[in-house]
């Protein structure tokens, strides 16, 4: 599904350019369930950015399908982004000003207009925990762990065959981790491929493979 | 130190009131090292609140040292605030236009203008482990562990006796984590008065004394 072949990825700063990613190899294949680990700063955000298309490589090749991803034009980086890949991003990014339906829905919204999307956003944010009478709440008023649960939702809602977590159980105790856990193990079960990102060992654990990152390489 | 007596919050809304602490009772002494947990959506940042005087209780009483919240002017709150109380946030919340240094080092311009504020931040961004190279970098530049990190070393640049933190550990892996809180335990035996909100078993060992949180009560 994705390879990439000796990625690199420096972030040009006037204090110095930063090697975030220093000569990657690997390759992910459908139904994969991937952990991704390593000390802050070592690159793993960068890394997953990169496998979801969100932003190519300073040098070296990423390859979606068969496809690189410098070949496909922008519509084509568009539609793969919102039909075939979900994104759970570190920090959240909820929008500010739409309420828990109206973000999670958004994908869907993008998808395919405003029809059919009811029967969508319903069911995921139930196999999140997001009970019905936090459905109007914007992302400030929620819990940390609702808002980061909410980020989960969106990512889902379009059912994309790519699903991609930076850190998805930072801000939650331990049940509502496992029920993420448990949702995503379901969903690779019925053939969806997903990557993890995370610090904790107990999450790693339910991955089918782990990739351990330092300074910018895979170990 | 802190003492809270019956203390409601209610957050009004229009899909329907959130009573987020539902009649909490306690007090922290000075040198205490305290640890709150509970599942996601209990109340815990918003007992943190209190705690930190950043809010108001709906009814009941918050004193610190002794005296009333609701008796201090803007002014004292504002004070006591930058001088005695160090609060990391869930969500960071650091200044996105402002470099690493710019943000840990504006508590202490706040507090005594520009001068001796150097030699406050370079020892706690060195005992948080973020390295001089990313002094100038922006929170948007940073990884996810290095901006909960900066956000920490804000909280400690003023010294302050009572240290407030919401997830501090949420984005770090097993090495920074254990950094952070033996940071925070040698600024708790050196007379420091610390309350850590967390979702981690581990991180909550730390602690002298645990707080189990659950649908806005103590239990
Ligand atoms: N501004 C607000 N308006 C309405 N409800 C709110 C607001 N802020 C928080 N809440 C609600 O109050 C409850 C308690 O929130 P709080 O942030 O204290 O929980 P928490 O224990 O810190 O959760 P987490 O572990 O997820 O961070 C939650 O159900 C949340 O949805
Ligand atoms: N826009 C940027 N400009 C300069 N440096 C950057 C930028 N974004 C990230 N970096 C640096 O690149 C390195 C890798 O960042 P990345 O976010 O991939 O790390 P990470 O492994 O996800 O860390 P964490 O576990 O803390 O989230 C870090 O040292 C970071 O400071
Ligand atoms: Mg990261
Ligand atoms: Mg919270």
């Amino acid at each position: 599904l994705i390879r990439m072949r000796d990625v690199r990825k420096v972030y040009p700063h006037p204090a110095g350019d930063v090697v975030a990613l220093d000569g990657v190899t690997l390759e992910i294949g459908h139904g994969d369930f991937i952990a991704i680990m390593g000390p802050s700063g070592s690159g793993k955000s960068t890394l997953l950015n990169l496998i979801g298309c969100l932003d190519l490589p300073t040098s070296g090749e990423v390859s979606i399908e068969g496809r690189n991803v410098r070949d496909l034009s922008d519509d084509e980086l568009t539609e793969l982004r919102r039909d075939c890949i979900g994104f759970v991003f570190q920090t959240f990014n909820l929008l500010p000003l739409l309420n828990v339906v109206e973000n999670v829905e958004f994908p869907c919204i993008l998808k395919e207009g405003s029809r059919g999307c009811e029967e969508r956003f319903l069911p995921v944010l139930k196999a999140i925990g997001i009970e019905r009478d936090l459905f109007s709440h914007r992302p400030s008023e929620l819990s940390g762990g609702q808002q980061q649960r909410v980020a989960i939702a969106r990512a889902l809602v379009n059912d994309p065959r790519l699903i991609l977590c930076d850190e998805p159980t930072g801000n939650l105790d331990t049940k509502a981790g496992s029920q993420v856990m448990e949702l995503l193990m379901d969903l690779n079960r019925r053939g969806r491929t997903v990557v993890v990102v995370t610090h904790d060992p107990r999450i790693a654990a339910y991955a089918k493979r782990k990739i351990e990152m330092m300074d910018g390489r895979i170990v």
